[in-house]
């Protein structure tokens, strides 16, 4: 995360971090139930083996042994079918629900998001010498309407239907590489509600430039049906 | 075609007090529309409607001389004709408040025969709205509105009212309510308050100010036209072919050359921005291709390359000649330096850490929080605009009613405040209530016990406002027993049956919340004189969760 803060620990308790089997954070994640994390598909293309990543959840400092971490190994990964950058792991043990580890909230299916509404993302990632490396950080930005980001000044056409901009029209905060895969959400009567999935970016907290995210509104029958049938 | 909904206004949880409604039951917000316009044909106002308690007031009085007071589940209806500041046509329909000419004298009263003996009169023209002294046309003349003068030397004279944009557009169509709704190429447009084909954020229920209205076009973002999003799946959207309104565009506030707010009054000749760079001329496409050009925005005085702020950016702004650098803010000097810092220094710093939750209803809150729960701005108390309100700091000397903070001077439960969304009176605020957990590690044995976790439907306690509580609490808060769902006696109700929400738990008399009422579940009760009532469904302990919900509150942070 490009400036933003620092978060108050546990605050946002259904960001996980993805690592290798070696622990190493590389993305991030959202837990959705205490079997499934939410991710980025292009988090996975380092391996197509469930046994090459580790979930950690209750993480506060990348890098303490902290008393509320809990690990899971994936037992299984899916892909959105249409190569869309959503991707569902399903754990080898649940989670347990405590005061850290929480899941997220998701949309109606097709729930669109009014303009202007504040969202917030997190995550691990390269924070551009803003601070707060290796701890979870946060930052806040409107979304913005997926016709106004097309426009030339902006993304110029590239963002898809199933995917949503947020940002600041003039830059400044961000989310940045090793956010990918994480939670973008958004406050719905008193509850937090995961709107996108950190995707892509034109570099980092660029002017005009706000970062893409995959819509998960439009996912909804997919991850349902994946979850019943899993 | 459309509802008769759409001639008038919603105002959400708002209440007038008025002696001179009338009183009826209906059935649905449609029924109680038409009551109004029967029962007053010519004369309906505004009416009111409470959906539980089927209550349907109409009223044939000027709404904006009447008090209006907060209310949970109250809508109000205002007729759009009376809230219209600018006329249709010749103005036979215009029922605003003007009561100037064009010269500036005051109108004479319809009502009375001095200086001028009228022809026009209320008792003659029932249905010309010949009320107090505003402007009218009771005689359909081109020129209209009128009104006779109290100037004894001038008989009548015509008033100064603005077109409304309905045939054509002014500047750039912002305030264009026709109802063209094909584009350029012929495509016919998508409702607004559709998702398909086209999936969008422009909701009719965010934007009232926008009137996007059926599949008018409208031009509710800032671009050059009106457009629409279009039913072809592949084409999002496309601009609209309004014709420009032959006559001159509203009179525009005088501008300024010094910086005042966000500068879009700037009218100054700086043209260079903060870093030094050249600005390039609006007219120009080189080297920056825009389409910010005095033909697109004829309204914003897009001069030379003089720095402006067309599209409600923080300050204003040019494009510059620096071919890597496409725009950039100007460096505009303070119309009143002095003075926006002492405001800003008036305000103390412990005040401007914003509260995060609010403890007990909320009355002590002292935060900074100024937007409710749905995302709305809260106005400022001092302020009358867009509602009008009574709790002001002189009713209310100890609630701290500074700025547009949230706050709960009237013994609510939780913080709220009046929005300004004209359509939405008040709020309660994005605030959550105070906990304190104790933190302890999970124990191991806990992973076995995964039955404990997750409940979709608890069944003696609620979560968040109890929308999915399916227990069998039967009786309200004060002890009333519930009238059943399925039954209409003592209090008949078409809305929120077994039928009409099927999905909302409605069995036997159990209370629900098929509303989702903020307040929680609530039934109707078989006391005849209480037609409902809350219930007092104990909150579900912690150790179950509710997605979304840490346990430690987030900062929210969002500063650069």
């Amino acid at each position: 995360i490009v400036a933003g803060c620092i978060s108050h620990p546990h605050s946002w308790p259904w960001q996980i971090s993805l690592r290798t089997s070696y622990r190493m954070h590389f993305c991030g994640g959202t837990l959705i139930d205490p079997w499934w994390v939410l991710t980025a598909a292009h988090c996975l293309e380092r391996s197509s083996w469930p046994s090459a990543y580790k979930v950690y959840l209750g993480l506060h400092n990348e890098s303490a042994s902290e008393a509320s971490v809990q690990t899971r190994d994936v037992e299984k990964l899916f892909k959105e079918p249409h190569r869309a950058d959503i991707a569902l792991l399903k754990l080898r043990r649940p989670a347990i629900i405590n005061n850290h580890v929480i899941p997220v909230c998701l949309p109606k299916e097709n729930d669109v998001l009014g303009g202007k509404k504040v969202c917030y993302v997190t995550g691990w990632g390269e924070t551009r010498g803003t601070g707060g490396d290796g701890v979870l950080k946060e930052t806040g930005f409107p979304v913005i309407e997926n016709k106004i980001c097309n426009r030339p000044e902006f993304l110029n056409g590239r963002v898809k239907k199933h995917e949503l901009c947020a940002g600041n029209i003039h830059g400044g905060t961000d989310s940045c590489q090793g956010d990918s895969g994480g939670p973008l959400v958004c406050m719905h009567e008193e509850k937090f509600v995961q709107h996108g999935v950190t995707s892509w970016g034109l570099g980092c907290a660029q002017p005009m430039k706000p970062g893409v995210y995959v819509r998960v509104s439009h996912y909804i029958p997919w991850i349902k049906r994946i979850m019943e049938n899993n | 075609q459309g509802s008769i909904l759409d001639g008038y206004v919603k105002t959400e949880g708002a209440w007038l007090l008025n002696p001179k409604k009338q009183t009826y039951r209906a059935n649905s917000h449609e029924e109680c529309a038409e009551r109004c316009e029967t029962e007053n044909k010519f004369t309906c106002r505004a009416f009111l409607f409470t959906s539980k308690d089927q209550q349907c007031l109409t009223l044939a009085e000027n709404t904006k001389t009447s008090v209006i007071f907060r209310r949970t589940n109250a809508v109000l209806y205002e007729k759009r004709i009376y809230l219209l500041k600018c006329k249709e046509g010749k103005g036979v329909n215009y029922r605003g408040t003007e009561a100037k000419t064009r010269e500036g004298v005051q109108c004479q009263n319809w009502a009375v025969n001095t200086p001028h003996k009228p022809n026009y009169t209320p008792e003659k023209y029932p249905n010309a709205g010949l009320e107090e002294n505003y402007c009218r046309n009771p005689d359909h003349d081109p020129k209209g509105p009128w009104c006779y003068t109290m100037d004894p030397a001038t008989r009548f004279d015509y008033c100064n009212i603005p077109e409304c944009e309905v045939e054509c557009m002014h500047c750039s169509g912002e305030n264009y309510r026709g109802v063209v709704a094909t584009t350029v190429s012929g495509l016919v447009c998508q409702h607004w308050n559709s998702q398909q084909p086209h999936s969008h954020g422009y909701l009719p229920e965010n934007l009232p100010e926008k009137d996007l209205k059926m599949n008018y076009c409208r031009n509710p973002d800032g671009e050059p036209r009106p457009w629409c999003f279009t039913t072809n799946p592949n084409k999002l959207w496309e601009y609209c072919d309004i014709p420009r309104c032959t006559t001159p565009p509203p009179t525009p506030a005088p501008g300024r050359h010094c910086l005042s707010g966000s500068g879009q009054d700037y009218r100054g000749t700086i043209s260079v921005t903060e870093s030094g760079n050249t600005c390039q001329h609006w007219s120009s496409q080189s080297p920056h291709r825009h389409t910010h050009t005095p033909e697109n925005y004829p309204c914003k005085s897009l001069e030379e390359n003089y720095c402006r702020n067309p599209n409600s950016e923080k300050m204003p702004w040019c494009y510059t000649t620096d071919r890597s650098t496409r725009w950039e803010y100007c460096l505009i000097p303070s119309c009143d330096g002095t003075e926006q810092e002492a405001v800003a220094a008036d305000v103390p710093e412990q005040a401007q850490i914003a509260e995060e939750c609010y403890e007990g209803n909320g009355m002590t809150y002292r935060g900074t929080a100024s937007f409710t729960i749905s995302g709305k701005k809260c106005q400022a108390w001092n302020s009358m605009s867009p509602h009008r309100h009574n709790k002001t700091v002189l009713q209310y000397p100890n609630a701290d009613l500074r700025q547009n903070y949230c706050r709960n001077p009237d013994e609510d439960s939780r913080p709220w405040c009046f929005t300004t969304d004209p359509h939405v009176r008040w709020e309660y605020c994005n605030l959550r209530k105070c906990s304190y957990v104790q933190v302890t590690s999970p124990k191991p044995t806990q992973e076995a016990n995964l039955g404990e976790i997750t409940l979709q439907f608890p069944r003696n306690c609620m979560y968040g406002n109890g929308k999915n509580y399916r227990g069998t609490i039967a009786k309200t808060g004060r002890g009333r027993t519930c009238q059943e769902w399925s039954s209409q006696i003592p209090h008949s109700h078409s809305a929120f049956t077994p039928l009409t929400d099927p999905r909302a738990g409605l069995v036997r008399n159990y209370c629900r919340n098929p509303d989702g009422d903020m307040n929680g579940p609530w039934c109707y009760t078989t006391d005849p004189r209480i037609p409902w009532e809350y219930c007092d469904i104990p909150k579900c302990s912690s150790g179950r969760y509710e997605c979304g919900k840490a346990k430690f509150t987030p900062k929210l942070c969002s500063q650069r």
